[in-house]
């Protein structure tokens, strides 16, 4: 699999590896797909980065490939901002080629990263018909996300067919942001865009949901997706090639 | 009181 753009594949990285150490990588002649739980099951990831999107894509035959995400991420570091990035494995290895090119072709890297054998349980993931669906600039909702933590380790989700409502509370006291749905669109990019069924309130751990935001370097946008009693999903679109879409069950009254 | 649900009970194993 090459990518002209290396640093795409960094950011997913980074997206992931906060939340899971080491994934099980599933490759097929369609893409690369990866699913994977947090440690404590309360967070799932689902990547999908189609073969179209790469500038090339083989696959001979399907192949789960247990990878540190950990070790990646260090790898990937090595990698020049412009640089492209192939990723091969030969048929009975037991290990990953990962090979950066510099722009100007005057730099060849290449590292070979050892595969591990992890038993990948996998979840059926049911299409859901969500009650709301928020379209937000991902800084702003990273922004969110860091803010409402000085707060408190819970994060109230409330809309309105005005807005969206985030709060928190704790020991120092409360607080909350409102954002109003916005109405002159100009740049899509800076919207935010709230398509409501019906109204939701739903509470998360904050800290996942700023774990989420490391992926945020992939898409100017986020999208947030809410039912009652139903994990919230928040993604983060690949340009051209997919997306990163994280689940993270609610809490719920005892 | 709130507890944090398991994403695993909302999910189908395959």
């Amino acid at each position: 699999a090459r990518l002209l753009h290396g640093s795409i594949f960094a950011k997913v990285i980074e997206g992931l590896r906060e939340l899971v150490n080491e994934a099980t990588w599933e490759c097929s002649g369609n893409g690369i797909t990866l699913q994977a739980m947090d440690s404590s099951h309360v967070a799932l990831v689902s990547l999908v980065m189609r073969s179209e999107g790469f500038e090339s894509y083989r696959c001979d035959r399907n192949m789960s490939l247990g990878i540190s995400l950990v070790s990646m991420s260090k790898v990937l570091k090595t990698m020049g901002k412009d640089d492209s990035l192939t990723i091969r494995v030969n048929d009975d290895s037991d290990s990953i080629i990962i090979a950066m090119e510099s722009q100007n072709q005057d730099k060849f890297a290449d590292y070979e990263l050892r595969l591990m054998d992890l038993d990948s349980e996998h979840l059926g993931i049911p299409d859901t018909d969500y009650s709301c669906a928020i379209k937000m600039p991902s800084s702003e909702f990273s922004r969110i996300c860091r803010d409402m933590s000085i707060m408190g380790d819970s994060v109230l989700i409330c809309t309105t067919k005005e807005g969206v409502k985030f709060s928190a509370k704790g020991d120092l006291g409360q607080g909350s942001i409102r954002l109003v749905q916005t109405t002159n669109i100009e740049k899509e990019e800076e919207a935010v865009i709230i398509e409501m069924k019906e109204a939701v309130a739903l509470t998360f751990a904050v800290r996942y949901l700023s774990m989420f935001c490391k992926a945020a370097p992939l898409s100017p946008q986020v999208g947030l997706s809410l039912s009652e009693d139903t994990p919230l999903m928040c993604e983060f679109k690949i340009a051209e090639m997919g997306h990163v879409r994280f689940y993270l069950a609610p809490k719920i009254e005892d | 009181k709130k507890t944090q649900a398991a994403i695993s009970s909302f999910f189908t194993k395959k």
